[in-house]
């Protein structure tokens, strides 16, 4: 008994999604809740916007952050500018803690390739740095930040040209898997415990 | 200050930006 209280158009939008990703149909629905919430914290039109998804992360709708940015493009999958609810329990379905790992890795080197080359360039990596170290309160002189850089080039580029491919990526993660730590999200497992005032009214079982 | 011994990547993944945790705080 399939009991989705929205249009009949959602809720086969809700069973398609279920069946392609990590989500049951119930977890799909609690990530409905989740998404309405999102995509109507600022402007009410069905969309989470760059806006939303910034206030959404850091509590402030300006606030610029660069990998919130990559964050935000991959989900846009169509590069419409917006975050669909199909793009977004997709892109979050690879945070699923069951979710292939290779998947993780993939998205991780999709996201640090800023220039969207099919590499990881040696600038990629010093201006992704150098952008930690703006929003943190880390501090490191331009030759220590020269050196993290160029050390770990040398440990993740293998074939030693000056830029990291994507095989170059998953053996460098292999050796450092708390590189991709950030990839699962153990609420989604539970996703319809974080959401327990929505499970009660829902009349949908798995 | 951060440790010039540290990988670039584990530096970077820090960033409150890949912190998608945020989305679920109520």
């Amino acid at each position: 008994c399939f009991c989705f209280k929205k249009n009949a158009k959602t809720a086969k939008l809700v069973l398609f999604l279920a069946s392609e990703t990590a989500f049951t149909v119930n977890e799909v629905e609690a990530l409905y809740e989740l998404f309405k919430k999102l995509s109507s914290s600022i402007i009410n039109d069905g969309f989470i916007h760059k806006e939303e998804f910034q206030l959404a992360l850091f509590q402030n709708s300006s606030m610029q952050n660069l990998f919130a940015d990559r964050v935000f493009d991959l989900f846009d999958v169509k590069r419409n500018g917006v975050i669909e609810f199909g793009e977004f329990v997709r892109s979050l379905s690879i945070f699923h803690p069951e979710a292939p790992i290779e998947d993780k890795i993939a998205f991780v080197f999709r996201l640090y390739d800023l220039q969207q080359t099919g590499y990881i360039e040696c600038e990629e990596v010093k201006k992704m740095v150098l952008a930690l170290l703006n929003e943190s309160d880390l501090s490191l002189s331009d030759e220590a930040v020269e050196s993290i850089v160029n050390k770990t080039m040398m440990d993740a580029d293998a074939k030693g040209d000056g830029k990291i491919d994507e095989a170059e990526w998953k053996e460098f993660v292999a050796k450092h898997p708390s590189l991709i730590k950030n990839m699962t999200l153990p609420y989604l497992k539970d996703i319809t415990m974080a959401f327990p005032s929505f499970v009660l009214n829902s009349e949908v079982q798995d | 200050v951060a440790p010039v011994t540290m990988n670039a990547f584990e530096l970077i993944s820090k960033s409150q930006g890949l912190n998608l945790s945020s989305l679920f705080e109520k």
